[in-house]
């Protein structure tokens, strides 16, 4: 059946309830990518024999090759975002300077991504408080 | 990590396009019976030499493909209603829904039979009103067993829940924890 | 903007022409 490696994908996250960040699975989003453009060009030229053929009999088949593409679609972007949930997570857990174990298991988007988050939580600190800002992300927990 | 807050799944019928549990959910497989020809996937088909998946073959379909080939004017595929959602079951629960394995007989008993509801069915009010009745019959259980619970093993309390009772039952223990924490002045 | 930017240069832009957009507003819950 279609989409088995987008639920790997999901099914890997899950696993990890507690938030911790696995490695980056290229190769995995890189099999859904190809699952999609096969699927893509299976369906193309499938609506081209329809419409050119009057072969309206195709048009079941290619409905559920566009319902795998969509479930690859959002199976892949939850995978993503789930990820940056995570990382969002770690800047509150460790500060603006990740641990290095932990950036070797992200990719060079997911860093920039990491770079723009701590810029914007840093223009948003510096507008509390005052003159000086208020680090929000220190002091999680009330005073005794 | 407690800042880590994933995308919760969507309540009832909806469902949250990030969630990870909706997708897991709606990969849940369903016996299902296509009602029209569907040329060039009988590869999809293991039984079947066929190019095509026939009329009338059923296979077991996840949940999203079902959801997206269904037409309520036109029969495409119908999805069979699967057993713990059925009249016989449904009597066994309105005797008394906390006897229920419900890890067993789900382990989506709560969110896979709010997903029936989008394929047209004459029992569709029956079946969420089974559905609301054993939550409640069995919500206070959970959320007593949750609060009680305190450092010891939990998993014969929450082995017989689904999962919507466990995310709950999690909830319920993350509280106390918290509370225990806070009284043993641990939480500052 | 942020994780738009992100979604499109890690997968979207991979993804066939019709699949390229993920309606943001529509798929974050509140």
């Amino acid at each position: 059946m279609f989409c088995e490696k987008a639920i790997e994908l999901i099914r890997e996250l899950h696993r990890m309830s507690d938030g911790q960040l696995p490695a980056f699975n290229e190769d995995g989003i890189r099999q859904v990518l190809e699952e999609m453009k096969a699927l893509y060009e299976q369906n193309q030229s499938d609506v081209n024999e329809a419409k050119s053929e009057g072969k309206s009999e195709l048009i079941p088949t290619i409905k559920f090759r566009h319902c795998c593409l969509l479930r690859n679609q959002r199976c892949i972007a939850a995978y993503l975002y789930d990820r940056l949930l995570r990382i969002r997570a770690l800047r509150w857990e460790y500060g603006s300077v990740l641990p290095t174990n932990i950036r070797f298991h992200m990719c060079a988007e997911e860093l920039e991504w990491f770079n723009q988050y701590k810029k914007s939580l840093a223009t948003y600190m510096r507008s509390l408080g005052g003159e000086e800002g208020l680090d929000i992300t220190q002091d999680m927990k009330p005073p005794k | 990590t407690p800042s880590y807050v994933p995308v919760p799944p969507g309540v009832g019928m909806e469902d949250n396009f990030f969630s990870l549990d909706d997708i897991l959910l709606s990969h849940e497989r369903l016996p299902s019976r296509m009602e029209c020809l569907f040329p060039r996937l009988g590869f999809l088909e293991k039984s079947s030499d066929s190019r095509d998946i026939q009329e009338g073959t059923k296979m077991e379909m996840p949940l999203f493909l079902a959801k997206g080939l269904y037409e309520r004017k036109r029969r495409v595929v119908s999805v069979e209603l699967p057993k713990v959602y059925k009249e016989g079951w449904r009597t066994v629960f309105s005797a008394d829904p906390t006897v229920v394995d419900l890890h067993k007989m789900g382990p989506y008993y709560y969110g896979l039979g709010s997903q029936m509801l989008h394929f047209d069915s004459p029992e569709n009010p029956e079946i969420a009103q089974a559905i609301l009745q054993t939550f409640i019959g069995r919500f206070r259980r959970t959320m007593d067993s949750s609060q009680n619970a305190y450092n010891e093993d939990t998993s014969a309390l929450v082995e017989r829940l689904d999962y919507l009772e466990r995310a709950l039952f999690k909830a319920g223990q993350s509280g106390l924890n918290s509370f225990q924490c806070w009284e043993r002045g641990r939480a500052s | 903007t942020n994780t738009e930017t992100y979604l499109k240069s890690v997968a979207l832009k991979h993804m066939p022409p019709n699949l390229q957009t993920v309606d943001m507003l529509k798929a974050v819950p509140e």
